[in-house]
């Protein structure tokens, strides 16, 4: 393992705890959106199968089980502990337009037509989009709280991160997975424009908020 | 393998 792909995945880790930490200590989950929580969920579901069927090491079945764990608790305080402050009606995005053609994506382009490598290529083509519903919500509002833009940038850093690991294992160790390296550029790509907020307004102390 | 080394990543 190189050093991006451990600052990757303890990005990752760092985004999903600020969040849940987020909600947990202010008792409520304004200006986050479900729609993008449950699609982690069912990304982190639908990618970790093996966990039933391999071991691989120590750190990556819990890291896995963390995923798991945290991410079905957040999807919890939105939707039952804190439901009375989710904000519905700016979460308006129709997740059914990310999954029926990710769906159908992962059928027809993957490594192998079996049911766990169909499942595992729908969670990276899923986790590719994911984030859009939560991108949405911050446009309709027009703002974003900055404990929210640093929970983005955490997701989007590991992204990033990724990327690097894989340009690095590419050349070290001549290893690459297309259908990974492509979605994991489509996910990075579609942080970069939150990215030039988060330099430009976030990093010198002022909130997040878009022009009218 | 590949696949092997592609489910070590998270």
């Amino acid at each position: 393992m190189n050093i991006f792909r451990l600052f990757g995945d303890l990005s990752h880790l760092a985004a999903i705890i600020i969040l849940l930490l987020k909600i947990w200590k202010s008792r409520s989950c304004a200006g986050i959106s479900g729609k993008s929580q449950i699609l982690f969920a069912i990304v982190f579901t639908t990618r970790y199968l093996d966990l039933l069927t391999s071991f691989i090491s120590l750190y990556n079945t819990s890291m896995k089980m963390i995923y798991i764990g945290c991410s079905y608790a957040t999807v919890y305080l939105i939707y039952a502990k804190f439901r009375a402050t989710y904000d519905g009606n700016h979460d308006s995005f129709r997740v059914e337009f990310l999954i029926v053609p990710v769906g159908g994506l992962a059928v027809l382009i993957n490594h192998d037509f079996s049911l766990l490598e169909i499942l595992w290529t729908f969670s990276i083509y899923l986790e590719s989009v994911a984030i859009l519903p939560q991108l949405f919500m911050i446009s309709k509002t027009g703002e974003a709280e900055t404990i929210t833009t640093h929970y983005l940038f955490c997701q989007g850093l590991y992204r990033a991160l990724y990327l690097i690991n894989w340009i690095w294992r590419f050349y070290f160790e001549g290893f690459f997975d297309m259908i990974a390296i492509v979605a994991g550029v489509v996910q990075t790509i579609l942080y970069c424009d939150f990215f030039y907020l988060y330099v430009t307004k976030v990093l010198k102390g002022k909130k997040l908020s878009l022009p009218a | 393998n590949n696949q092997q080394t592609r489910k070590d990543e998270l």
